[in-house]
Protein backbone atom coordinates (compact mmCIF):
# COMPACT_ATOMS: atom_id res chain seq x y z
CA UNK A 1 0.00 0.00 0.00
CA UNK A 2 1.43 3.34 -1.29
CA UNK A 3 1.38 6.56 -0.14
CA UNK A 4 -0.17 7.65 -3.46
CA UNK A 5 -2.85 4.51 -3.33
CA UNK A 6 -4.00 5.99 -0.01
CA UNK A 7 -4.29 9.66 -1.43
CA UNK A 8 -6.09 8.32 -4.39
CA UNK A 9 -8.40 6.04 -2.81
CA UNK A 10 -9.67 9.23 -0.41
CA UNK A 11 -10.10 11.67 -3.28
CA UNK A 12 -12.08 8.93 -4.93
CA UNK A 13 -14.34 8.24 -2.08
CA UNK A 14 -15.12 12.00 -1.55
CA UNK A 15 -15.41 12.60 -5.54
CA UNK A 16 -12.28 15.16 -5.48
CA UNK A 17 -10.05 15.75 -8.31
CA UNK A 18 -7.30 17.41 -6.07
CA UNK A 19 -6.37 17.52 -2.07
CA UNK A 20 -8.13 20.64 -0.51
CA UNK A 21 -6.19 23.62 0.69
CA UNK A 22 -6.31 23.62 4.13
CA UNK A 23 -4.50 25.67 6.43
CA UNK A 24 -3.44 25.25 10.28
CA UNK A 25 -6.12 28.15 11.33
CA UNK A 26 -9.08 26.55 9.38
CA UNK A 27 -8.52 22.72 11.55
CA UNK A 28 -6.54 24.68 14.66
CA UNK A 29 -10.38 24.93 16.69
CA UNK A 30 -12.78 22.48 14.79
CA UNK A 31 -13.80 20.33 17.32
CA UNK A 32 -15.20 16.91 16.46
CA UNK A 33 -18.44 17.08 17.45
CA UNK A 34 -19.70 13.52 19.33
CA UNK A 35 -21.97 12.20 16.44
CA UNK A 36 -19.40 12.29 14.00
CA UNK A 37 -16.87 10.62 16.38
CA UNK A 38 -19.77 8.19 16.89
CA UNK A 39 -20.39 7.27 13.15
CA UNK A 40 -15.99 6.91 12.72
CA UNK A 41 -16.15 4.63 15.66
CA UNK A 42 -18.62 2.65 14.61
CA UNK A 43 -17.27 2.29 10.86
CA UNK A 44 -14.13 1.51 12.98
CA UNK A 45 -15.48 -1.21 14.98
CA UNK A 46 -17.20 -2.70 11.23
CA UNK A 47 -14.21 -2.70 10.24
CA UNK A 48 -12.28 -4.54 12.45
CA UNK A 49 -15.35 -6.76 12.23
CA UNK A 50 -16.86 -7.61 8.72
CA UNK A 51 -14.56 -9.17 6.05
CA UNK A 52 -14.49 -7.79 2.48
CA UNK A 53 -13.55 -10.70 0.50
CA UNK A 54 -11.20 -9.85 -2.52
CA UNK A 55 -10.93 -12.50 -5.47
CA UNK B 1 -10.47 -40.36 -9.38
CA UNK B 2 -7.02 -40.04 -7.83
CA UNK B 3 -8.05 -39.48 -3.93
CA UNK B 4 -8.28 -41.75 -1.36
CA UNK B 5 -11.09 -39.95 0.15
CA UNK B 6 -13.64 -39.77 -2.99
CA UNK B 7 -13.33 -43.13 -4.15
CA UNK B 8 -16.64 -43.40 -5.00
CA UNK B 9 -16.84 -40.76 -7.51
CA UNK B 10 -16.58 -42.32 -10.97
CA UNK B 11 -15.50 -40.37 -13.86
CA UNK B 12 -16.84 -39.55 -17.46
CA UNK B 13 -15.60 -36.98 -19.91
CA UNK B 14 -16.99 -34.18 -21.35
CA UNK B 15 -17.02 -33.22 -24.38
CA UNK B 16 -19.66 -32.23 -27.61
CA UNK B 17 -19.63 -34.75 -30.33
CA UNK B 18 -17.59 -33.94 -33.51
CA UNK B 19 -20.25 -36.16 -35.25
CA UNK B 20 -22.25 -32.36 -35.52
CA UNK B 21 -20.44 -32.11 -38.50
CA UNK B 22 -23.08 -33.72 -40.41
CA UNK B 23 -25.74 -31.39 -39.70
CA UNK B 24 -23.46 -28.59 -40.21
CA UNK B 25 -25.50 -26.64 -42.82
CA UNK B 26 -28.08 -27.08 -40.51
CA UNK B 27 -26.59 -24.41 -38.75
CA UNK B 28 -25.01 -21.72 -38.81
CA UNK B 29 -21.27 -21.78 -37.94
CA UNK B 30 -21.71 -19.93 -34.63
CA UNK B 31 -24.25 -22.06 -33.36
CA UNK B 32 -23.81 -22.14 -29.67
CA UNK B 33 -25.49 -24.00 -26.62
CA UNK B 34 -25.31 -23.23 -22.98
CA UNK B 35 -24.07 -25.37 -20.86
CA UNK B 36 -24.52 -25.05 -16.86
CA UNK B 37 -23.70 -26.64 -13.87
CA UNK B 38 -25.97 -26.69 -10.79
CA UNK B 39 -25.21 -27.71 -7.15
CA UNK B 40 -28.64 -29.60 -6.36
CA UNK B 41 -29.28 -30.11 -2.50
CA UNK B 42 -32.27 -31.39 -0.74
CA UNK B 43 -33.61 -29.03 2.17
CA UNK B 44 -34.83 -30.29 5.31
CA UNK B 45 -38.24 -30.13 4.29
CA UNK B 46 -37.86 -32.26 1.10
CA UNK B 47 -37.43 -29.34 -1.64
CA UNK B 48 -34.53 -28.81 -3.86
CA UNK B 49 -32.62 -26.26 -4.00
CA UNK B 50 -29.89 -25.00 -6.83
CA UNK B 51 -26.97 -22.70 -6.93
CA UNK B 52 -25.49 -21.85 -10.34
CA UNK B 53 -21.94 -22.69 -10.15
CA UNK B 54 -20.36 -22.10 -13.72
CA UNK B 55 -22.04 -21.63 -16.95
CA UNK B 56 -20.72 -21.05 -20.57
CA UNK B 57 -21.75 -20.49 -24.17
CA UNK B 58 -19.95 -24.14 -26.05
CA UNK B 59 -20.31 -23.74 -29.90
CA UNK B 60 -21.91 -26.81 -31.54
CA UNK B 61 -18.94 -26.69 -34.09
CA UNK B 62 -16.46 -27.88 -31.72
CA UNK B 63 -15.69 -31.48 -29.87
CA UNK B 64 -12.98 -31.95 -26.81
CA UNK B 65 -12.69 -30.74 -23.35
CA UNK B 66 -14.93 -28.33 -22.10
CA UNK B 67 -13.40 -27.29 -18.47
CA UNK B 68 -16.06 -25.87 -15.71
CA UNK B 69 -14.84 -24.69 -12.67
CA UNK B 70 -16.57 -26.13 -9.74
CA UNK B 71 -14.24 -24.93 -6.85
CA UNK B 72 -16.69 -23.07 -4.76
CA UNK B 73 -18.86 -25.51 -4.51
CA UNK B 74 -16.39 -28.55 -3.55
CA UNK B 75 -15.10 -26.23 -0.74
CA UNK B 76 -18.18 -25.16 0.37
CA UNK B 77 -19.55 -28.77 0.21
CA UNK B 78 -16.58 -29.91 1.92
CA UNK B 79 -17.41 -27.60 5.08
CA UNK B 80 -20.76 -28.60 5.28
CA UNK B 81 -21.47 -30.21 8.78
CA UNK B 82 -21.77 -34.32 8.54
CA UNK B 83 -23.66 -35.70 7.70
CA UNK B 84 -23.76 -34.60 4.44
CA UNK B 85 -25.61 -34.86 1.40
CA UNK B 86 -23.20 -35.86 -1.20
CA UNK B 87 -21.64 -33.66 -3.46
CA UNK B 88 -24.59 -33.81 -6.97
CA UNK B 89 -24.03 -31.46 -9.42
CA UNK B 90 -26.09 -31.36 -12.76
CA UNK B 91 -24.73 -30.33 -15.82
CA UNK B 92 -27.19 -29.07 -18.44
CA UNK B 93 -27.62 -28.03 -21.84
CA UNK B 94 -29.89 -25.34 -23.00
CA UNK B 95 -30.98 -23.03 -26.08
CA UNK B 96 -28.16 -20.06 -26.19
CA UNK B 97 -31.46 -17.23 -26.53
CA UNK B 98 -34.63 -18.38 -25.28
CA UNK B 99 -38.01 -17.13 -27.03
CA UNK B 100 -39.84 -19.12 -30.20
CA UNK B 101 -37.68 -18.52 -32.91
CA UNK B 102 -34.48 -19.91 -31.19
CA UNK B 103 -33.36 -23.08 -32.60
CA UNK B 104 -33.10 -26.51 -31.11
CA UNK B 105 -29.60 -26.94 -31.78
CA UNK B 106 -28.67 -27.44 -28.49
CA UNK B 107 -29.97 -30.74 -28.62
CA UNK B 108 -27.02 -31.71 -30.85
CA UNK B 109 -24.59 -31.76 -27.92
CA UNK B 110 -23.41 -34.57 -26.63
CA UNK B 111 -21.32 -35.53 -23.69
CA UNK B 112 -18.77 -38.01 -24.71
CA UNK B 113 -17.92 -41.50 -23.15
CA UNK B 114 -14.84 -41.85 -21.11
CA UNK B 115 -14.01 -45.26 -23.00
CA UNK B 116 -13.44 -44.37 -27.04
CA UNK B 117 -15.77 -46.17 -29.03
CA UNK B 118 -17.70 -46.99 -25.58
CA UNK B 119 -21.20 -46.84 -26.66
CA UNK B 120 -22.53 -46.67 -23.08
CA UNK B 121 -23.40 -44.36 -20.57
CA UNK B 122 -22.31 -40.45 -21.75
CA UNK B 123 -21.91 -38.79 -18.80
CA UNK B 124 -19.78 -35.57 -17.39
CA UNK B 125 -16.63 -36.18 -15.60
CA UNK B 126 -15.88 -34.63 -12.10
CA UNK B 127 -12.08 -34.48 -12.04
CA UNK B 128 -11.26 -33.62 -8.13
CA UNK B 129 -7.77 -32.67 -6.97
CA UNK B 130 -7.07 -31.45 -3.40
CA UNK B 131 -4.10 -29.71 -1.78
CA UNK B 132 -3.97 -29.49 1.68
CA UNK B 133 -4.23 -25.90 2.78
CA UNK B 134 -2.14 -26.91 5.95
CA UNK B 135 1.12 -27.26 3.66
CA UNK B 136 0.08 -25.21 0.51
CA UNK B 137 -1.51 -22.68 1.82
CA UNK B 138 -0.64 -19.47 3.62
CA UNK B 139 0.63 -19.13 7.37
CA UNK B 140 -0.84 -16.59 9.18
CA UNK B 141 0.16 -13.34 10.14
CA UNK B 142 4.26 -13.56 9.53
CA UNK B 143 6.49 -13.10 12.91
CA UNK B 144 7.28 -9.59 13.89
CA UNK B 145 9.84 -10.72 15.53
CA UNK B 146 11.46 -12.19 12.55
CA UNK B 147 12.85 -10.54 9.12
CA UNK B 148 10.37 -12.71 6.52
CA UNK B 149 13.34 -14.90 4.79
CA UNK B 150 13.96 -15.67 1.46
CA UNK B 151 11.36 -18.48 0.50
CA UNK B 152 9.01 -18.29 3.67
CA UNK B 153 5.57 -18.90 3.11
CA UNK B 154 3.05 -16.50 2.60
CA UNK B 155 1.83 -14.82 5.61
CA UNK B 156 0.66 -11.14 6.21
CA UNK B 157 3.48 -8.91 7.44
CA UNK B 158 2.21 -5.46 9.53
CA UNK B 159 3.07 -2.41 8.01
CA UNK B 160 2.45 0.90 9.38
CA UNK B 161 1.23 3.55 7.35
CA UNK B 162 2.11 7.29 9.06
CA UNK B 163 -0.58 9.41 7.93
CA UNK B 164 0.83 12.47 9.93
CA UNK B 165 4.27 11.99 8.18
CA UNK B 166 2.49 12.65 4.65
CA UNK B 167 2.47 16.37 3.31
CA UNK B 168 -0.70 16.24 1.47
CA UNK B 169 -2.67 14.75 4.37
CA UNK B 170 -1.36 17.83 6.66
CA UNK B 171 -4.31 19.92 7.76
CA UNK B 172 -6.79 17.57 5.66
CA UNK B 173 -7.08 14.00 7.39
CA UNK B 174 -7.90 14.60 10.91
CA UNK B 175 -8.05 11.00 12.20
CA UNK B 176 -6.54 8.06 12.26
CA UNK B 177 -2.98 9.77 12.68
CA UNK B 178 -1.91 6.76 11.38
CA UNK B 179 -2.98 2.88 10.41
CA UNK B 180 -1.68 -0.87 10.21
CA UNK B 181 -2.08 -1.82 6.89
CA UNK B 182 -0.54 -5.16 6.71
CA UNK B 183 0.72 -6.57 3.27
CA UNK B 184 1.03 -10.25 1.93
CA UNK B 185 4.19 -11.15 1.36
CA UNK B 186 6.49 -14.72 0.90
CA UNK B 187 5.91 -17.66 -1.55
CA UNK B 188 3.71 -20.45 -1.70
CA UNK B 189 4.06 -23.74 -2.48
CA UNK B 190 3.34 -25.10 -5.89
CA UNK B 191 1.80 -28.29 -6.31
CA UNK B 192 3.25 -31.19 -8.28
CA UNK B 193 3.81 -30.76 -12.34
CA UNK B 194 1.33 -34.14 -13.09
CA UNK B 195 -1.09 -32.34 -10.67
CA UNK B 196 -1.08 -28.76 -12.90
CA UNK B 197 -2.52 -29.78 -15.96
CA UNK B 198 -2.91 -27.80 -18.80
CA UNK B 199 -6.31 -26.61 -17.75
CA UNK B 200 -6.67 -22.93 -18.27
CA UNK B 201 -7.31 -22.53 -14.79
CA UNK B 202 -4.48 -23.50 -12.83
CA UNK B 203 -1.61 -20.77 -12.61
CA UNK B 204 1.15 -20.75 -10.72
CA UNK B 205 -0.41 -20.82 -6.96
CA UNK B 206 0.63 -16.97 -5.58
CA UNK B 207 0.56 -15.18 -2.01
CA UNK B 208 -2.37 -12.54 -2.40
CA UNK B 209 -4.86 -10.54 -0.09
CA UNK B 210 -7.73 -12.65 0.09
CA UNK B 211 -9.72 -10.72 2.96
CA UNK B 212 -9.65 -6.72 3.08
CA UNK B 213 -10.97 -4.23 5.34
CA UNK B 214 -12.29 -0.89 4.96
CA UNK B 215 -10.90 2.21 6.53
CA UNK B 216 -12.66 4.92 7.92
CA UNK B 217 -11.07 8.69 8.45
CA UNK B 218 -12.53 11.93 9.48
CA UNK B 219 -11.44 14.76 7.29
CA UNK B 220 -11.77 18.54 6.95
CA UNK B 221 -14.09 19.76 4.63
CA UNK B 222 -14.51 23.76 3.73
CA UNK B 223 -18.05 25.16 3.04
CA UNK B 224 -18.49 28.86 2.66
CA UNK B 225 -14.91 29.23 4.40
CA UNK B 226 -15.50 27.35 6.76
CA UNK B 227 -14.36 23.90 7.89
CA UNK B 228 -16.12 20.77 8.71
CA UNK B 229 -15.32 17.21 9.94
CA UNK B 230 -17.18 14.55 7.81
CA UNK B 231 -16.76 10.91 8.09
CA UNK B 232 -15.37 9.05 4.83
CA UNK B 233 -14.77 5.10 4.48
CA UNK B 234 -12.14 3.80 2.01
CA UNK B 235 -12.87 0.38 1.18
CA UNK B 236 -10.12 -2.45 0.69
CA UNK B 237 -7.48 -0.77 2.16
CA UNK B 238 -6.33 -3.16 4.77
CA UNK B 239 -5.51 -6.38 4.64
CA UNK B 240 -7.89 -8.97 6.64
CA UNK B 241 -5.91 -12.12 5.13
CA UNK B 242 -3.74 -13.72 3.00
CA UNK B 243 -3.88 -16.74 0.75
CA UNK B 244 -2.02 -18.58 -1.86
CA UNK B 245 -4.38 -19.00 -4.73
CA UNK B 246 -3.92 -19.55 -8.66
CA UNK B 247 -4.66 -16.52 -10.83
CA UNK B 248 -8.53 -16.66 -11.44
CA UNK B 249 -9.25 -19.14 -8.73
CA UNK B 250 -11.72 -18.51 -6.03
CA UNK B 251 -10.11 -18.72 -2.31
CA UNK B 252 -11.93 -21.25 0.00
CA UNK B 253 -14.34 -19.25 1.89
CA UNK B 254 -14.78 -20.21 5.28
CA UNK B 255 -18.64 -20.83 5.75
CA UNK B 256 -20.24 -18.32 7.77
CA UNK B 257 -22.04 -18.86 11.35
Amino acid sequence: LTEEQVRASLLQQLHLSQVPVLDKADVEDLVIPAHVRAQYVALLHRSHGVLSRGK
Amino acid sequence: RFSQKFREVAGRLLASEAALRRHERLFQRSARARVTVEWLRVRDDGTNRTSLVDSRLVSLHESGWKAFDVTEAVSLWQQLSRPRQPLVLQVSVQREHLGPLASDAHKLVRFASQVAGDAGQREPQLELHTLDLKAYGAQGDCDPEAPVAEGARCCRQETYIDLQGMKWAENWVLEPPGFLAYECVGACQQPQESLTFQWPFLGPRQCISSETASLPMIVGIKEGGRARPQVVSLPNLRVQKCSCTSDGVPVPRELGP
